[in-house]
């Protein structure tokens, strides 16, 4: 009667984990997911910006169709009436739920979310999500600013919490009504770390001294880069501890010590946003529902980390444009849940010691623009059919095919890969 | 099914040259639409013009262009589009 789905995506998550073969972070919970799942290691956002990357894998549909290249269109109004992912398993007897930023808000979903076309009850915002932006960073003369970087002590801030905190909580008490309903589920979390400002717990600062960040390894922008291609991170200048620090415009560079603070508070970010998946996973374990619901992991696009000479998302290189991409599947992709056994105990970034063993890579070149269909073969459904050339009129259809064949894709056996170096990184 | 798989991307610009909103331009003030082709070998990237009233991609309107070699150059710090043939390759983006 169909798998339930936990469909998390994160914003602005470049593949900084432990399973795509990063040595220095710690995502041990993400890394657990990955454990169990296919893994896609060449997995790409058909825009590096939240709002067109969103509603382009959310309808299927690419950003030539949609017509969204910034945040001020609505496609139903715009472009076209398209079904969403959501909106074809709730006309397809699911109830589905949205929490946390899933859809970019505003104008692009409409101011709400897409409700109610997408979803069958109204979606969940932390109540905090309003101060993300406020005067909440402590800075070195003890006044509070708008910062980048931005280590927080939790007690002190607005509601004494953060908005993905709030999004973990509502996520679990939402999984234990629809078990206790019994209803088959679409529930979408949408985590807003490590998109700016980088604001976290401070205590996950102890997991990245200083001292062992390095900068990016091609920090400089290349002499033969045409200046279109350029990214000027326009954004995390406006941030007051950039602003006073008077960099050139568009070049900079910034100071190499303030580089590596923006590293270290990204990866920081990164093992909060994995502590968050953690708690949410082994919810998911106690509540009994790990054997009848597929997990996919993924994020609206990357984040340049000083590779280039550039910071933030905005470009076509492959920094800002890769992103984690796993599914899992059980009984497809893990045997695990049929033993009963734990599948997602939480472990804890500062304790845990990684014992990574990959189930499954695919090195195949993916796109996000294929969820949709590839959702929809996973559990059952039928699959929307592909697009024609101008599909403006066509409610329902895909442009991105489903990528389950490439699940267990017989020319390249699935990777059973030790330390969980990834061949892209090795290349 | 047997065709190399290929991911698309693609990033607007108002100007060739970065000003305060290239990272973010409203459709209205777009002018150059960045194609990305990417495969296991390689990243494709041609700058052409684009029109937002009609969004239209004029592929005449070529204002740069990019390619890199994963094999050699997995950062993509080396742009070899100025001196290689890659007329292939622009065929293969249309």
């Amino acid at each position: 009667d169909g798998m339930n789905v936990l469909f998390i995506v994160v914003d602005d998550l470049r593949p900084v984990l432990g399973c795509y073969g990063d040595k220095l972070v710690k995502s041990p919970n993400i890394d657990q997911l990955a454990s169990q799942s296919v893994v896609f290691s060449n997995a790409y956002a058909q825009q590096a910006v939240c709002a067109p990357s969103r509603v382009s894998f959310l309808t299927g549909r690419r950003p030539d169709t949609t017509r969204l290249y910034d945040f001020y269109s609505y496609w139903r109004v715009h472009a076209g009436n398209y079904s969403t992912m959501p909106q074809y398993f709730k006309e397809n007897g699911y109830v589905t739920v949205s929490v946390g930023k899933v859809f970019h808000a505003g104008v692009s979903s409409n101011y709400s979310d897409d409700y109610p076309y997408s979803w069958s009850i109204p979606p969940f915002h932390p109540s905090t999500e309003k101060y993300e932006n406020d005067k909440t960073c402590r800075g070195k003369d003890g006044k509070l600013h708008a910062n980048l970087v931005c280590p927080v002590n939790v007690t002190e801030m607005p509601s004494g919490t953060l908005p993905d905190i709030q999004s973990t909580e509502e996520a679990i008490r939402l999984l234990r009504s629809m078990k206790t309903k019994k209803q088959k589920f679409f529930l979408a979390v949408g985590y807003h770390k490590p998109h700016i400002p980088l604001r976290y717990p401070q205590e996950f600062l102890k997991l990245y001294p200083l001292e062992n960040i390095t900068l990016a390894p091609d920090p400089w922008v290349p002499e033969r880069l045409p200046s279109v291609a350029y990214n000027p991170w326009t954004d995390i200048r406006q941030r007051d501890d950039v602003k006073v620090l008077n960099v050139s415009f568009p070049y900079g560079p910034l100071p190499e010590d303030f580089q590596r603070q923006i590293r270290q508070s990204y990866y920081a970010a990164v093992s909060y946003l994995d502590m968050q998946v953690g708690r949410l996973l082994n919810a998911l374990d106690d509540i009994g529902l790990s054997n009848s619901t597929m997990v996919v992991f993924t994020a609206d696009h990357g984040w340049s980390l000083g590779e280039h000479g550039e910071w933030a998302k905005y470009s076509n290189f492959d920094v800002a444009t890769r992103v984690p991409l796993m599914f899992y599947v059980p009984g497809m992709t893990s045997s695990s849940a049929s033993q009963g056994k734990k599948i997602f105990p939480y472990l804890d970034p500062f304790s845990h010691v990684s014992d990574l063993v990959l189930q499954g890579r695919s090195k195949k070149m993916v796109e996000l623009v294929s969820l949709f269909s590839t959702l929809a073969e996973l559990a059952g459904l039928q699959v929307p059919p592909e697009c024609p050339e101008t599909s403006f009129s066509v409610a329902l259809c895909t442009e991105g095919a489903s990528i389950v064949r490439y699940f267990n894709s017989s020319e390249e056996k699935l990777e059973k890969e030790k330390d969980g170096f990834d061949d892209a990184y090795r290349g | 099914y047997n065709e190399e798989p290929v991911a698309f991307s693609q990033y607007p610009r108002p100007a060739d040259t970065p000003q305060w909103n290239s990272d973010k331009p409203k459709l209205k003030d777009i002018r150059v639409m960045g194609y990305s082709m990417r495969t296991h070998d390689y990243r494709y990237t041609l700058w052409v013009g684009f029109n937002p009233s009609n969004f239209s991609a004029d592929f005449k309107d070529v204002h740069a262009g990019e390619l890199y070699m994963v094999e050699s150059d997995p950062h993509q710090d080396y742009n070899i589009y100025n001196n290689t043939l890659h007329g292939g390759l622009f065929k293969k983006i249309l």
